[in-house]
């Protein structure tokens, strides 16, 4: 069972280096197990060096920084124990314009054979979303949702006639 | 197995029945203004997930039933998931095929008394049994990882020790 | 006492509605004591109608809409106890893209006689500062600020000769 | 009066002496990548104003000194907040005049032994003379909702009915 759960950890481990490197560009996480012969008593810690920065425990970080190294985590995970479907609700909330897309573009990557839903607030993150879009309102206190695809959006925009000369 | 669409009725903002999708593989976003009922798609997966109602932003399931100036007076609310399985090709999302006769439709429904049911491809089931089912297509209930609330990501990644580990060893 | 209280209660619940209705198109607020005759002993319950929407208390709303109420609640306070400055972190992170330039207008016009030092990530909040701008960066691990002009800017930018015809 | 500038010094991610500002009546953004310290600069005013550790994101206020891998030996900062009073025109800020004479300086330092002082114009004084000079001036410590911490907004409106009452009457 412990050569399992090592075996598991090193993968996971290794997982959410590469994520976080890549969406930090320059950063770097580490999970450390605190009791290397006993790892199911003391549990393990989650360490992270942003860019240009030292090593620091999770709680010490900003609000930016928290989700990134998070969403690290998560996306590690999936490599070791994937799951068909994701829904993340305002995940971009704490994330500056140029992290939002990052975090959108890993998404689109990682999204090759797994579903994605993800509710957002922010045009740097649906912008990206180019296949479907569940449009959400409440024109009378009830909620009504309509399914868009703006590709065929675009495509019905470029029939038009060109505009007079 | 991807989630096809979310049947609701009467759940939380949604008044009568509402299809919300199709979805697909890959990507989707939902966006709106705030308070439109975005969260509250996700509330319904959570609901038809079996969580309890404090995990739903609500104190009794049956608050989960639609009640608005408009229409006080509704009895139940039913969300249906319908998963069907798609061919894995590991190309670009387009090309994913829906595998006909692989649909999986997860229901509940919950009544003023607060009780609830669940219904699995019509069958009146346990919650145990759907667990089951989802589980064996790598749906993994016990985790939730795949899940994140409003407000929630943040968190993730400060779990307490003991909790990450025991976040690990449940994978596996 | 409670004869300064209900004067106090009165005028920051009128205030309180003025300005959740200007924020919200339509919406209504509400302050209600529990127990009227002794309002110290149950307290402050506080109800919102969103537009369009059904009085509800503030727990059932999403997050954008309990964001609208506290800064509504905030910005209805200054008036009966005006605070000579305000700093304010990431109040938009909830607010979607119209509610952010709702709220940073309604600062705009808020802030004739009082300083306020706004955090934002968010371009429809931090576009409309045109005075006075810190930019914070980290270059290498130590944080540097600098102080902006963005009228400056501007202005150079239009002493710059036309492009060649 | 308004906050002209905040000086800080191996403060948090700032190493050295930094001067943040200046500050004009109206509006004043603070704009950066995540991480790069904006909440750090509320974080100062929070240090000077005498909020304990546990409200400054941190334990003991000996974790407030700055401390980097380039610069791990600090031991000690401090952070100075310029106040000075403005004629009120209740014009365009640009019109706003600094009344010269009305500065006040407050200022609050700490140590690796995790004790602080405090100075008043330059004097050493107690913590309770300068909430006694602030609240002459209109701010008010005791009440604090002149500060908004990252991630508070939304539970400002949730206070539990006794807290909102303990706030109005605090205001009266
Ligand atoms: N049982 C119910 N009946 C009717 N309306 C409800 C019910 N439960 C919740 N609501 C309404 O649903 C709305 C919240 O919806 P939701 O949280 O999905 O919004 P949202 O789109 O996620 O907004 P935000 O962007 O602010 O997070 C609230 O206005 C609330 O009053
Ligand atoms: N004592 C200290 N010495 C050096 N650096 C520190 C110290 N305390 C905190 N930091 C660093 O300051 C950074 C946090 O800064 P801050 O919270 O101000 O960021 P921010 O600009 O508000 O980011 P966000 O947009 O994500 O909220 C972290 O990277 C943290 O490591
Ligand atoms: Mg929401
Ligand atoms: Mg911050």
């Amino acid at each position: 069972r412990y050569q399992e759960f090592m075996a598991g950890f090193m993968i996971i481990n290794q997982k959410l280096k590469e994520v976080f490197r890549m969406i930090s560009i320059g950063g770097d996480a580490e999970l450390e197990l605190q009791d290397t012969f006993n790892p199911f008593l003391e549990g393990i810690a989650f360490s992270v060096r942003p860019r240009n920065k030292a090593w620091t425990q999770i709680d010490r970080l900003s609000g930016g920084e928290k989700t990134l190294s998070s969403l690290a985590l998560v996306f590690g995970l999936h490599y070791f124990k994937p799951s068909p479907f994701y829904m993340m609700d305002e995940i971009d909330a704490a994330l500056d314009t140029r992290n939002v897309s990052i975090i959108g573009h890993y998404i689109k990557k990682f999204t090759v054979n797994c579903q994605f839903i993800v509710i957002s607030l922010r045009a740097e993150m649906y912008d990206l979303f180019e296949r479907r879009i569940i449009g959400v309102f409440k024109p009378d206190g009830c909620t009504r949702t309509v399914a868009i695809d703006p590709r065929e959006f675009s495509k019905s925009h470029l029939k038009q006639p060109s505009p007079p000369p | 197995m991807i989630i096809k669409n979310i049947v609701v009725h009467n759940f939380k903002s949604f008044h009568g029945t509402h299809v919300i999708g199709p979805f697909f593989k890959g990507m989707s976003s939902v966006i709106g203004p705030n308070g439109s009922g975005k969260s509250n798609v996700l509330d319904s997966i959570l609901f038809v997930f079996g969580y309890r109602a404090s995990k739903i932003r609500t104190k009794k399931v049956s608050m989960l039933i639609h009640n608005s100036a408009k229409f006080p007076n509704c009895n139940s609310c039913t969300v249906t998931v319908n998963f069907v399985q798609i061919l894995d090709n590991n190309g670009p999302q387009e090309d994913a095929q829906e595998i006909p006769g692989t649909e999986v439709e997860v229901s509940r429904s919950a009544f003023k008394d607060n009780s609830s049911h669940y219904t699995l491809d019509g069958k009146r089931v346990q919650f145990k049994d759907i667990a089951v089912k989802l589980q064996n297509h790598g749906v993994d209930l016990t985790n939730g990882r795949f899940l994140i609330l409003q407000g929630e990501v943040e968190q993730i990644a400060q779990m307490k020790p003991k909790a990450e580990n025991e976040n690990d060893t449940g994978l596996l």
